[in-house]
């Protein structure tokens, strides 16, 4: 259940 | 040149066997700060971050920054073939495309290279900003591998929920459902027996257990596991490796459709 976020939804290309 | 020895070499298998499931093929990262690597798994669900600071080694020497892209997979093949005992010596030559692996029995007695070939790997590296998180548990890395393989066999995903009362881990399947609540002990003999909760806020959120389930294979690494969690971010799941530095796992949350 429930939607998987990604991890690059949260931090930025450095 | 970049040339690292490590005495205690079965920390670098470990290390291996701790992200080799994550990832497949990851750049690792050679500066005179240490040994690096960031990998996201391949639904880029998962990070995974490793440090090796250089002064953990016994002789580390980098004359220039190096990334060498590696096969998960192969470079844990190759250092299965080292004792658990063994000095681990690793060599690369400023324009080689290979990475030469070294063992070293305790005794001197059997000495073995095994050369691997490197990759180009085209990867996105992520700036991780420091972030003040809204809690932070600290707790047997063994009670939480228990805890998360316990709940695996319930259901997918994993509620983990910091309150005044503790920190409580939930899961709901076909079968039925389990919640394990943990609280914060602190008066044990063993300081890597306690349970430490630090909480600013509560905070509850939803994780697939897969990912946390093959966070865990770093235990081996580290007696105690931190897991740092803020509404609205990845959890970051820490391991310290022996006084070098530390594997760190990141994972997104699940969200309400």
């Amino acid at each position: 259940p429930g939607v998987q976020l990604s991890i690059t939804e949260f931090y930025r290309s450095s | 040149m970049f040339e690292l020895r490590l005495v205690q070499g079965s920390l670098l298998k470990k290390v291996l066997e701790s992200i080799k499931d994550l990832v497949n093929d990851a750049n690792f990262d050679c500066s005179s700060t240490g040994f690096s690597l960031q990998a996201m798994d391949s639904s880029h669900v998962a990070l995974v971050a490793l440090l090796l600071r250089s002064e953990g080694f016994e002789h580390y020497r980098c004359d220039r920054n190096l990334t060498m892209g590696m096969n998960l997979a192969n470079m844990a093949k190759m250092l299965k073939c080292a004792g658990n005992d063994d000095i681990i010596t690793i060599k690369a030559d400023d324009g080689t495309d290979t990475v030469t692996f070294m063992f070293e029995s305790p005794s001197q007695d059997k000495i073995s290279d095994f050369e691997m070939k490197l990759m180009d790997i085209d990867s996105e590296h992520l700036g991780i900003p420091e972030a003040e998180y809204e809690a932070i548990i600290r707790m047997p890395s063994a009670e939480f591998a228990r805890i998360c393989r316990d709940l695996s066999s319930i259901g997918d995903t994993v509620v983990i929920s910091v309150t005044k009362e503790g920190v409580r881990f939930s899961a709901r399947g076909d079968i039925g459902a389990a919640n394990i609540v943990c609280r914060q002990n602190a008066t044990v003999d063993k300081p890597e027996d306690a349970t430490i909760i630090e909480m600013q806020e509560p905070v509850t959120l939803t994780f697939a257990l897969r990912y946390m389930n093959s966070f865990t294979k770093a235990t081996p690494l580290a007696e105690q596991v931190t897991i740092s969690m803020s509404s609205d971010l990845p959890v970051v799941v820490e391991y310290k490796v022996a006084g070098m530095g530390y594997i760190r796992y990141y994972l997104a949350p699940k969200i309400e459709e």
